[in-house]
């Protein structure tokens, strides 16, 4: 038996949000720790990474791990039926193993519906993640970061991230000329949120292509603020924490010198 | 020209 209740229903649809332009198909794994996700985008560059803790739900039950095969666009249509307000409660029964069921309850309790979907059998490959301490991890706002990504996109198809201790100087170059962004590290702020802060043991410089940095600022309303943690020739890590919950982490694969 | 490397050039696999 697995069922998790989740109050604030909407966070799911900011989740979807947040994946869909990367992913049409990925494994929910549930366990008694919670619910993740991890899946590459098609062409391999790109890597989503979902955490949300059971301790985060308002209720979770989880009897026995269980790996759940999503079709993303198929849930999106269900979770689309929900309104924001709503409560959801996702379950699936062990006498039952190729279903899930989302049921959605109003806050009056008035009006409640239940959705059955159908699960994939999907053939899940596993990256396995090391622990790394990275030479600079950037917090940001992440509407910052968005507004950044957009900008860039119009100037170049890749952005070079150059990050020194006085600050992160964003830089794009294409057919109509070139474009640099320089963010400085916050003095004082009074809102954490709108901090510009820079922990870094040496500084890096690495270029990325912006078709996905735009692709994962589709999260940005899961989180005031993102973090860039970044180290030379290795993959950038973008992550949104979920309040109380998790985290939506996004990896890509840097541009490299052939 | 920088060329786009995967991700699996640096995590292990399954």
């Amino acid at each position: 038996m697995f069922e998790a209740r989740l109050v604030q229903g909407s966070l799911l649809k900011k989740i979807l949000e947040a994946t869909k332009d990367l992913l049409t198909e990925a494994t929910f794994d549930c366990s008694s720790t919670g619910m993740s996700l991890q899946a590459m985008d098609s062409s391999h560059v790109s890597l989503v990474s979902l955490m949300l803790r059971s301790d985060g739900f308002d209720a979770y039950r989880c009897d026995r791990n269980l790996s759940m095969g999503i079709n993303l666009t198929s849930m999106t249509k269900i979770i689309k039926c929900s309104s924001n307000d709503d409560v959801v409660t996702i379950k699936a029964d062990d006498n039952n193993p190729d279903t899930v069921t989302f049921m959605f309850e109003s806050p009056n309790q008035e009006k409640v519906s239940d959705f059955e979907m159908k699960l994939m059998d999907l053939d899940t490959e596993h990256l396995g993640i090391p622990e790394t301490d990275y030479s600079v991890v950037v917090k940001m706002p992440a509407q910052e970061f968005q507004r950044v990504c957009r900008d860039m996109s119009q100037i170049g198809e890749s952005v070079t991230i150059c990050c020194t201790k006085d600050g992160i100087r964003f830089s794009a170059s294409g057919d109509l000329g070139t474009g640099n962004i320089k963010i400085a590290q916050s003095a004082n702020v009074d809102k954490e949120e709108e901090a510009v802060v820079i922990e870094m043991q040496e500084a890096v410089t690495l270029t990325f292509a912006l078709r996905y940095l735009n692709f994962f600022t589709r999260a940005t309303s899961l989180s005031g603020q993102v973090s860039l943690s970044m180290s030379p020739e290795v993959p950038l890590v973008v992550e949104y924490k979920i309040a109380d919950m998790g985290y939506m982490r996004y990896y890509l694969a840097p541009k490299i010198e052939d | 020209k920088a060329g786009q490397s995967k991700l699996t050039a640096f995590f292990a696999g399954p």
